[in-house]
Protein backbone atom coordinates (compact mmCIF):
# COMPACT_ATOMS: atom_id res chain seq x y z
CA UNK A 1 0.00 0.00 0.00
CA UNK A 2 2.71 2.24 1.18
CA UNK A 3 4.72 2.16 -2.24
CA UNK A 4 1.17 2.04 -4.13
CA UNK A 5 0.90 5.65 -2.44
CA UNK A 6 4.24 6.78 -3.10
CA UNK A 7 3.82 6.06 -6.93
CA UNK A 8 0.79 8.22 -6.91
CA UNK A 9 2.39 10.84 -4.54
CA UNK A 10 5.32 11.02 -7.35
CA UNK A 11 3.07 11.64 -10.14
CA UNK A 12 1.74 14.63 -8.43
CA UNK A 13 5.19 15.76 -7.84
CA UNK A 14 5.44 15.11 -4.07
CA UNK A 15 8.04 13.39 -2.62
CA UNK A 16 5.39 12.35 0.49
CA UNK A 17 2.18 13.00 1.86
CA UNK A 18 2.28 16.86 2.60
CA UNK A 19 1.26 18.10 6.15
CA UNK A 20 0.26 21.79 5.83
CA UNK A 21 1.18 23.65 8.78
CA UNK A 22 -1.45 26.16 7.76
CA UNK A 23 -4.13 25.89 5.42
CA UNK A 24 -3.89 28.93 3.64
CA UNK A 25 -7.16 30.23 1.97
CA UNK A 26 -7.55 28.90 -1.69
CA UNK A 27 -6.90 32.04 -4.00
CA UNK A 28 -10.77 32.68 -5.54
CA UNK A 29 -9.47 32.49 -9.16
CA UNK A 30 -8.09 29.17 -8.34
CA UNK A 31 -11.55 27.96 -7.05
CA UNK A 32 -13.08 29.46 -10.05
CA UNK A 33 -10.76 27.30 -12.56
CA UNK A 34 -11.24 23.89 -10.11
CA UNK A 35 -14.91 24.56 -10.58
CA UNK A 36 -15.01 25.44 -13.91
CA UNK A 37 -12.81 22.51 -14.87
CA UNK A 38 -14.84 20.07 -12.96
CA UNK A 39 -17.94 21.18 -14.35
CA UNK A 40 -16.36 20.63 -17.99
CA UNK A 41 -15.26 17.48 -17.27
CA UNK A 42 -18.94 16.16 -16.33
CA UNK A 43 -20.21 18.18 -19.92
CA UNK A 44 -17.28 16.95 -22.06
CA UNK A 45 -14.31 15.40 -22.96
CA UNK A 46 -13.00 17.25 -26.02
CA UNK A 47 -11.75 20.40 -24.27
CA UNK A 48 -7.55 20.79 -24.41
CA UNK A 49 -6.54 19.62 -20.98
CA UNK A 50 -2.81 21.29 -21.54
CA UNK A 51 -4.06 24.97 -21.75
CA UNK A 52 -4.75 27.37 -18.83
CA UNK A 53 -7.38 29.54 -20.77
CA UNK A 54 -7.76 32.21 -17.77
CA UNK A 55 -3.97 33.17 -18.45
CA UNK A 56 -3.50 31.52 -22.11
CA UNK A 57 -0.62 29.75 -21.91
CA UNK A 58 -0.65 26.27 -22.10
CA UNK A 59 -0.43 24.08 -19.02
CA UNK A 60 -2.03 21.70 -16.66
CA UNK A 61 -0.80 22.75 -13.44
CA UNK A 62 -1.14 26.23 -11.83
CA UNK A 63 0.75 26.97 -8.25
CA UNK A 64 0.26 29.70 -6.05
CA UNK A 65 3.53 29.84 -4.86
CA UNK A 66 3.94 31.45 -1.24
CA UNK A 67 6.45 34.00 -0.84
CA UNK A 68 8.71 33.52 1.94
CA UNK A 69 10.64 35.98 2.30
CA UNK A 70 10.50 39.21 5.23
CA UNK A 71 9.62 42.75 5.75
CA UNK A 72 12.95 44.82 5.81
CA UNK A 73 11.34 48.00 7.50
CA UNK A 74 7.71 48.37 7.51
CA UNK A 75 5.56 51.23 7.15
CA UNK A 76 6.30 52.61 10.62
CA UNK A 77 10.08 52.80 10.19
CA UNK A 78 12.19 55.54 9.83
CA UNK A 79 10.70 56.39 6.42
CA UNK A 80 7.73 57.26 6.87
CA UNK A 81 4.80 56.11 4.47
CA UNK A 82 7.64 53.92 3.00
CA UNK A 83 7.85 49.87 3.15
CA UNK A 84 11.12 47.55 2.20
CA UNK A 85 10.14 43.95 1.36
CA UNK A 86 12.17 41.03 0.59
CA UNK A 87 10.55 38.75 -1.29
CA UNK A 88 11.61 34.57 -2.21
CA UNK A 89 9.69 32.40 -4.50
CA UNK A 90 11.03 28.65 -4.30
CA UNK A 91 11.55 27.69 -7.74
CA UNK A 92 12.34 24.31 -6.83
CA UNK A 93 8.79 23.11 -6.38
CA UNK A 94 8.62 22.88 -10.16
CA UNK A 95 9.85 19.12 -11.07
CA UNK A 96 12.72 19.26 -13.71
CA UNK A 97 10.52 17.51 -16.21
CA UNK A 98 7.82 20.57 -16.26
CA UNK A 99 8.32 23.32 -18.62
CA UNK A 100 7.75 26.62 -16.88
CA UNK A 101 4.47 28.67 -19.29
CA UNK A 102 3.61 31.93 -16.80
CA UNK A 103 5.09 33.38 -13.88
CA UNK A 104 2.98 36.20 -12.86
CA UNK A 105 3.63 38.00 -9.70
CA UNK A 106 0.67 39.82 -8.09
CA UNK A 107 0.84 41.85 -4.82
CA UNK A 108 -2.51 43.07 -3.55
CA UNK A 109 -3.08 45.92 -1.17
CA UNK A 110 -5.76 46.14 1.23
CA UNK A 111 -7.01 48.39 3.77
CA UNK A 112 -7.67 48.36 7.46
CA UNK A 113 -10.81 50.08 7.59
CA UNK A 114 -10.88 49.83 11.29
CA UNK A 115 -7.91 51.11 11.92
CA UNK A 116 -6.65 53.42 8.98
CA UNK A 117 -7.88 57.42 9.11
CA UNK A 118 -10.68 57.67 6.89
CA UNK A 119 -8.99 60.36 5.14
CA UNK A 120 -6.10 58.46 3.93
CA UNK A 121 -8.55 56.42 2.71
CA UNK A 122 -8.97 58.30 -0.14
CA UNK A 123 -7.43 58.12 -3.50
CA UNK A 124 -3.81 57.20 -3.09
CA UNK A 125 -0.67 56.95 -5.20
CA UNK A 126 1.95 54.47 -4.71
CA UNK A 127 5.40 54.28 -5.85
CA UNK A 128 6.51 50.66 -6.30
CA UNK A 129 10.28 49.52 -7.18
CA UNK A 130 10.80 45.76 -7.59
CA UNK A 131 14.67 44.81 -7.93
CA UNK A 132 15.68 41.40 -8.50
CA UNK A 133 19.10 40.66 -6.21
CA UNK A 134 21.58 39.61 -7.86
CA UNK A 135 23.92 38.01 -5.29
CA UNK A 136 24.23 37.72 -1.60
CA UNK A 137 25.76 40.36 0.43
CA UNK A 138 27.74 40.39 3.38
CA UNK A 139 26.39 42.12 6.43
CA UNK A 140 26.80 46.16 6.62
CA UNK A 141 27.70 45.90 2.93
CA UNK A 142 25.30 48.19 0.44
CA UNK A 143 22.55 46.40 -0.64
CA UNK A 144 22.19 49.05 -3.84
CA UNK A 145 24.76 47.35 -5.75
CA UNK A 146 23.83 44.07 -6.06
CA UNK A 147 20.50 44.50 -6.98
CA UNK A 148 18.96 45.77 -10.62
CA UNK A 149 15.56 47.84 -10.83
CA UNK A 150 13.36 44.95 -12.70
CA UNK A 151 9.97 47.60 -12.19
CA UNK A 152 9.54 51.25 -11.11
CA UNK A 153 5.91 52.10 -11.86
CA UNK A 154 2.94 54.38 -10.14
CA UNK A 155 -0.15 52.67 -8.58
CA UNK A 156 -2.95 54.32 -8.07
CA UNK A 157 -4.71 52.78 -5.10
CA UNK A 158 -8.37 52.32 -5.06
CA UNK A 159 -10.30 53.31 -2.13
CA UNK A 160 -10.39 50.24 -0.34
CA UNK A 161 -8.22 47.90 -2.21
CA UNK A 162 -5.95 47.61 -5.21
CA UNK A 163 -3.40 45.31 -7.18
CA UNK A 164 -0.51 45.19 -9.26
CA UNK A 165 0.66 41.85 -11.77
CA UNK A 166 4.12 41.95 -13.20
CA UNK A 167 4.94 38.97 -15.88
CA UNK A 168 8.29 37.51 -14.06
CA UNK A 169 8.67 34.77 -16.52
CA UNK A 170 11.74 35.00 -17.75
CA UNK A 171 12.87 35.41 -14.29
CA UNK A 172 11.57 32.37 -13.03
CA UNK A 173 12.60 30.57 -15.31
CA UNK A 174 16.02 31.63 -14.34
CA UNK A 175 15.47 30.80 -11.05
CA UNK A 176 15.03 27.21 -11.62
CA UNK A 177 18.45 27.12 -12.16
CA UNK A 178 20.72 26.01 -9.10
CA UNK A 179 22.02 29.03 -6.96
CA UNK A 180 20.94 31.76 -9.45
CA UNK A 181 17.58 32.77 -7.06
CA UNK A 182 18.32 35.67 -4.38
CA UNK A 183 14.68 36.79 -4.37
CA UNK A 184 13.27 39.91 -5.31
CA UNK A 185 13.11 43.29 -3.36
CA UNK A 186 9.83 45.51 -3.11
CA UNK A 187 9.89 48.99 -2.02
CA UNK A 188 7.10 50.73 -1.65
CA UNK A 189 6.24 54.64 -1.03
CA UNK A 190 3.02 56.14 -0.24
CA UNK A 191 1.86 59.60 -1.83
CA UNK A 192 -1.75 60.73 -0.69
CA UNK A 193 -3.29 62.45 -3.61
CA UNK A 194 -3.85 66.17 -2.57
CA UNK A 195 -7.70 66.54 -1.32
CA UNK A 196 -8.96 69.03 0.67
CA UNK A 197 -8.93 67.05 4.02
CA UNK A 198 -5.73 65.87 3.55
CA UNK A 199 -3.96 69.41 2.47
CA UNK A 200 -5.44 70.60 6.29
CA UNK A 201 -3.98 67.61 7.39
CA UNK A 202 -0.55 68.04 6.00
CA UNK A 203 -0.85 71.75 6.22
CA UNK A 204 -1.08 71.19 10.45
CA UNK A 205 1.71 68.74 10.07
CA UNK A 206 -0.43 66.37 11.78
CA UNK A 207 0.98 63.76 9.52
CA UNK A 208 3.69 62.80 11.55
CA UNK A 209 1.25 62.48 14.39
CA UNK A 210 -0.32 59.16 13.13
CA UNK A 211 0.33 56.29 15.70
CA UNK A 212 1.71 54.15 12.66
CA UNK A 213 1.64 50.36 13.77
CA UNK A 214 -0.19 49.19 16.23
CA UNK A 215 -3.13 51.53 16.54
CA UNK A 216 -3.42 52.91 12.70
CA UNK A 217 -1.87 50.67 9.68
CA UNK A 218 -1.14 52.05 6.21
CA UNK A 219 -2.18 49.44 3.45
CA UNK A 220 -1.83 45.88 4.47
CA UNK A 221 -0.23 43.97 1.20
CA UNK A 222 0.14 40.17 -0.09
CA UNK A 223 2.61 39.09 -2.80
CA UNK A 224 2.06 35.52 -4.37
CA UNK A 225 3.98 33.69 -7.70
CA UNK A 226 1.45 32.45 -9.88
CA UNK A 227 3.26 29.44 -11.94
CA UNK A 228 1.58 27.84 -14.99
CA UNK A 229 3.71 24.81 -15.90
CA UNK A 230 3.13 22.02 -18.05
CA UNK A 231 3.89 18.46 -17.62
CA UNK A 232 4.35 17.05 -21.58
CA UNK A 233 4.10 13.57 -20.07
CA UNK A 234 0.97 14.16 -18.36
CA UNK A 235 -0.54 15.60 -21.18
CA UNK A 236 -1.51 13.34 -24.09
CA UNK A 237 -3.99 15.06 -26.74
CA UNK A 238 -7.48 13.71 -26.41
CA UNK A 239 -8.61 12.31 -29.95
CA UNK A 240 -12.00 12.47 -30.98
CA UNK A 241 -13.68 8.88 -31.11
CA UNK B 1 -15.46 -29.86 -27.50
CA UNK B 2 -16.01 -27.12 -24.72
CA UNK B 3 -18.38 -26.67 -22.22
CA UNK B 4 -20.06 -23.17 -22.26
CA UNK B 5 -21.53 -21.75 -18.61
CA UNK B 6 -24.15 -19.14 -19.88
CA UNK B 7 -23.10 -15.41 -18.57
CA UNK B 8 -25.72 -13.26 -17.77
CA UNK B 9 -25.78 -9.76 -18.42
CA UNK B 10 -25.05 -8.76 -14.93
CA UNK B 11 -21.87 -10.24 -14.58
CA UNK B 12 -19.71 -9.22 -18.90
CA UNK B 13 -17.44 -6.90 -18.42
CA UNK B 14 -18.85 -3.51 -17.92
CA UNK B 15 -17.75 -0.36 -15.60
CA UNK B 16 -19.02 -0.90 -12.22
CA UNK B 17 -19.45 2.48 -9.71
CA UNK B 18 -16.90 2.86 -7.65
CA UNK B 19 -16.40 6.28 -5.07
CA UNK B 20 -13.58 7.12 -3.99
CA UNK B 21 -13.39 9.28 -0.25
CA UNK B 22 -10.13 11.02 -0.44
CA UNK B 23 -11.09 10.52 3.30
CA UNK B 24 -10.79 7.19 3.28
CA UNK B 25 -7.26 6.56 2.61
CA UNK B 26 -6.39 9.75 4.78
CA UNK B 27 -6.06 12.04 2.42
CA UNK B 28 -7.81 14.85 3.46
CA UNK B 29 -5.93 16.95 5.03
CA UNK B 30 -4.07 18.02 1.90
CA UNK B 31 -6.59 17.42 -0.67
CA UNK B 32 -8.56 20.37 -0.83
CA UNK B 33 -11.05 19.69 -3.45
CA UNK B 34 -13.04 17.52 -4.59
CA UNK B 35 -13.58 15.41 -1.10
CA UNK B 36 -13.94 12.30 -3.30
CA UNK B 37 -14.80 11.40 -6.95
CA UNK B 38 -16.75 8.65 -8.96
CA UNK B 39 -13.64 6.96 -9.81
CA UNK B 40 -15.17 3.81 -10.71
CA UNK B 41 -14.13 0.03 -11.86
CA UNK B 42 -14.29 -2.63 -14.53
CA UNK B 43 -15.51 -5.46 -13.65
CA UNK B 44 -16.97 -8.85 -15.11
CA UNK B 45 -16.39 -11.32 -17.91
CA UNK B 46 -14.99 -11.73 -21.49
CA UNK B 47 -17.03 -14.59 -22.56
CA UNK B 48 -17.22 -16.19 -25.95
CA UNK B 49 -18.19 -15.24 -28.38
CA UNK B 50 -17.33 -11.48 -27.88
CA UNK B 51 -20.11 -9.29 -28.90
CA UNK B 52 -19.36 -5.96 -30.25
CA UNK B 53 -20.66 -4.32 -27.18
CA UNK B 54 -17.61 -5.73 -25.19
CA UNK B 55 -15.49 -3.78 -27.24
CA UNK B 56 -12.86 -6.53 -27.77
CA UNK B 57 -9.87 -6.24 -29.68
CA UNK B 58 -8.48 -8.98 -31.89
CA UNK B 59 -6.01 -10.02 -29.75
CA UNK B 60 -9.09 -10.37 -27.12
CA UNK B 61 -11.14 -12.14 -29.81
CA UNK B 62 -8.25 -14.67 -30.39
CA UNK B 63 -7.84 -15.60 -26.18
CA UNK B 64 -11.11 -16.10 -26.52
CA UNK B 65 -11.53 -18.63 -29.41
CA UNK B 66 -8.16 -20.31 -27.80
CA UNK B 67 -10.01 -20.11 -24.41
CA UNK B 68 -13.07 -22.06 -25.41
CA UNK B 69 -10.79 -24.44 -27.08
CA UNK B 70 -8.77 -25.05 -23.80
CA UNK B 71 -10.12 -23.50 -21.25
CA UNK B 72 -7.36 -25.12 -18.61
CA UNK B 73 -3.83 -23.34 -21.04
CA UNK B 74 -5.35 -20.01 -21.72
CA UNK B 75 -7.64 -17.73 -19.36
CA UNK B 76 -10.04 -15.53 -20.48
CA UNK B 77 -8.99 -11.95 -21.73
CA UNK B 78 -9.65 -9.33 -18.59
CA UNK B 79 -11.95 -6.84 -18.42
CA UNK B 80 -10.09 -4.03 -18.27
CA UNK B 81 -10.54 0.21 -18.94
CA UNK B 82 -10.59 1.40 -22.39
CA UNK B 83 -11.71 4.65 -22.33
CA UNK B 84 -10.69 7.12 -19.07
CA UNK B 85 -11.29 10.73 -17.97
CA UNK B 86 -9.56 13.28 -16.35
CA UNK B 87 -10.09 14.93 -12.96
CA UNK B 88 -8.92 18.42 -11.56
CA UNK B 89 -7.36 18.28 -7.79
CA UNK B 90 -6.57 21.12 -5.62
CA UNK B 91 -4.08 20.40 -3.05
CA UNK B 92 -1.55 21.82 -0.66
CA UNK B 93 2.18 20.61 -1.66
CA UNK B 94 5.31 19.91 0.83
CA UNK B 95 5.92 23.77 0.79
CA UNK B 96 2.37 25.04 1.47
CA UNK B 97 1.55 26.06 -1.69
CA UNK B 98 -1.54 25.70 -3.45
CA UNK B 99 -1.50 23.93 -6.54
CA UNK B 100 -4.61 23.21 -9.10
CA UNK B 101 -3.49 19.69 -11.24
CA UNK B 102 -5.25 18.06 -13.93
CA UNK B 103 -4.77 14.70 -13.82
CA UNK B 104 -5.42 12.21 -16.98
CA UNK B 105 -6.58 8.66 -16.29
CA UNK B 106 -8.24 9.31 -13.40
CA UNK B 107 -12.03 8.17 -14.10
CA UNK B 108 -13.29 4.64 -16.01
CA UNK B 109 -15.51 5.38 -18.45
CA UNK B 110 -15.20 2.67 -20.65
CA UNK B 111 -14.15 -0.91 -20.37
CA UNK B 112 -13.64 -3.65 -23.04
CA UNK B 113 -12.12 -6.74 -23.20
Amino acid sequence: LKTQERLFLNSLGLSARPKPSTHRRVPSVLWRMFKRTSTRENDTHERDPCMVSEYGVRGNIVRFVQDQGRLVSGWSGSCHGCVEKYMFFNMSVLQPVEQLSLAQLEIKFQWDMFRTPRFLLGPQALSVSLYKVLRATLRGASHEAHRRLVLSQSVQLEPEAGSLTLDLTALAQNWRKPGHNYGLVLELQLHPVHTQATDIFMSQNLVNAIPLGPTVTLPEFHASLVVVSLNPLQCRSRQRR
Amino acid sequence: SAVYLPVTPSNVCKPRRLYIEFKDVGWQDWIIAPQGYLANYCHGECPFPLSESLNGTNHAILQTLVHSLDPHGTPQPCCVPIRLSPVSMLYYDNNDNVVLRHYQDMVVDECGC
